[in-house]
């Protein structure tokens, strides 16, 4: 069955974008059929991968606005969750596809603010459900952001993964985080849970960084001995962490994922053992 | 006269509060007195001086909602540009005060936008004006977004700086970051100037890390060379670079600028480099 995973986290900057690329490509280099979905209207994801969304160009007469008849990007299936995302997937590498991302995005939230609260935030997951037979794993690159696309992404998920820092400042948003993610899970997608937190940028070396990561690992570990059922009663510090790694930051520029780039630099290494690490706990359950 | 100064840049997580605090606390230490305005509802900038935004506990009878007859918070300064600042602005060290957000902040565009749109931006320079007599320079620390926030930052700033990493992805936002302030100087403050851009969390031996330098000063370069006039015609990259330094991660975790917690780390010579290099810009006119 289909896994969907949200890769989300408000604040800005905490590698969302990276480790949505690049788990992707971890998990398809494992054997699976993988569909990263950009939606976020900086379309960093798609650029990461190789689809310059600047370079979609202008829409047909009477395709503005969302009035497309055949989607083009994540935009026209959020616009129309009738229509077939399939036209819009691209496939950039074995086992390996995006719906892309376009700058139209930004205007999504406004456009579907007409809707009604619930129906404004399941369109992404109707979308899905139509290429449910053509990908073992989705994962949805969010934009920093709670507004209604990061909503569609944790409508439209099973599972969450939660990118950031082991900084003080990044700690700051996570209670809001997963108020969030709970709300969802009560209101609009029981099966909600929360897989965990991914370490990105990680220095090993650091107290302070040691220091976060122990407080949040007894954060999980308390939840979880509780009993209480929340959506991150399961969730952990996932193993290993995403070292600092500047090959991370250069590959976007050429539109290749870090086993595209540089196969074998300590990034690739991280991503690979983070992608093991994720087909071990589905197997698990 | 008082020289206000707005960091910003819609994307997150790039330095703008580490910048903000720290560079504010340079100048402080190089005898300038300074006020920090935190218009981040994150209440990070706060937070790292000392102020804790949650602490602040609700807000009397009447009081909520912007009511209130007393500031203690930019929130209450931007809802009621009538009331003077001072009750709000805290000092933390010498020459060095605060006048600090809370998470009400984040209500604010909605509360705003009942005002006319010309009106709801000239909050905060309306209150800066109260106060013109008792610093030499004001920074303000901006959210991650191009929204009424940011946008009263701008319009009460005579000049702006943008904290960036030298990365592939973050380059991507600038030009519409210089859009805005091209939008904001042209309609609603013809004075405002980009001082340049921050070399934030600095890596000095990447390749990629020196050829995105090396665009940007380029850009730059053409800029001041094409003699038209746009906001950015003076504007550089600052020197020096800000270095990667966990000290200035694990700083803000004890409410505590760097030059406090570690005054002779890399993180603090740079910062007290990069104020010199301001003050000085501000000499040479
Ligand atoms: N492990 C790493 N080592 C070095 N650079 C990294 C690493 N992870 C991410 N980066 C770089 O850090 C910056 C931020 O990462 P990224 O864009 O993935 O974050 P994000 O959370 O998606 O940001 P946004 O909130 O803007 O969408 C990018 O320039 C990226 O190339
Ligand atoms: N030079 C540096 N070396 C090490 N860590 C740094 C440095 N500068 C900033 N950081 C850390 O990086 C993270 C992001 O920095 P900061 O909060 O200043 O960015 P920001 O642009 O204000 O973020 P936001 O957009 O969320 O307001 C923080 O955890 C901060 O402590
Ligand atoms: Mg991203
Ligand atoms: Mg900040």
């Amino acid at each position: 069955a289909m896994r969907v995973v949200a890769l989300m986290n408000q604040k800005g900057g905490v590698g969302k974008t990276t480790t949505t690329v690049n788990l992707a490509a971890a998990l398809a280099d494992a054997g699976k059929r993988v569909l990263v979905v950009d939606l976020d209207p900086q379309a960093h994801a798609s650029l990461h991968m190789g689809v310059d969304a600047a370079s979609m160009g202008p829409r047909a007469e009477g395709e503005s606005g969302g009035g497309a008849s055949r989607a083009r990007s994540a935009y026209d299936v959020l616009w129309d969750s009738a229509l077939d995302p399939s036209p819009a997937i691209l496939a950039v590498a074995e086992r390996l596809s995006v719906l892309p991302a376009e700058t139209d995005l930004a205007g999504i939230e406004t456009e579907l603010s007409e809707l009604a609260p619930g129906e404004r935030v399941t369109r992404l997951r109707a979308a899905l459900a139509k290429v449910s037979d053509r990908f073992d794993a989705v994962l949805i690159d969010c934009p920093p952001s709670l507004g209604v696309l990061t909503l569609n992404g944790l409508v439209a998920a099973d599972e969450v993964l939660i990118p950031m820092q082991a900084h003080f400042l990044a700690l700051q948003g996570v209670s809001k985080l997963l108020e969030t993610v709970q709300r969802v899970g009560q209101a609009l997608n029981p099966g909600l849970s929360v897989l965990g937190v991914v370490l990105c940028m990680h220095d090993p070396t650091s107290t302070h960084v040691k220091e976060v990561v122990r407080d949040m690992e007894e954060f999980f570990a308390a939840g979880s001995a509780s009993g209480q059922e929340t959506p991150w009663k399961r969730a952990r510090v996932l193993q290993p962490p995403i070292r600092r790694n500047i090959k991370l930051a250069e590959c976007p520029s050429f539109g290749q994922t870090i086993f595209q780039y540089a196969p074998f630099c300590p990034g690739a290494l991280d991503y690979a053992a983070l992608g093991k690490a994720v087909i071990g706990m589905w197997a698990d359950g």
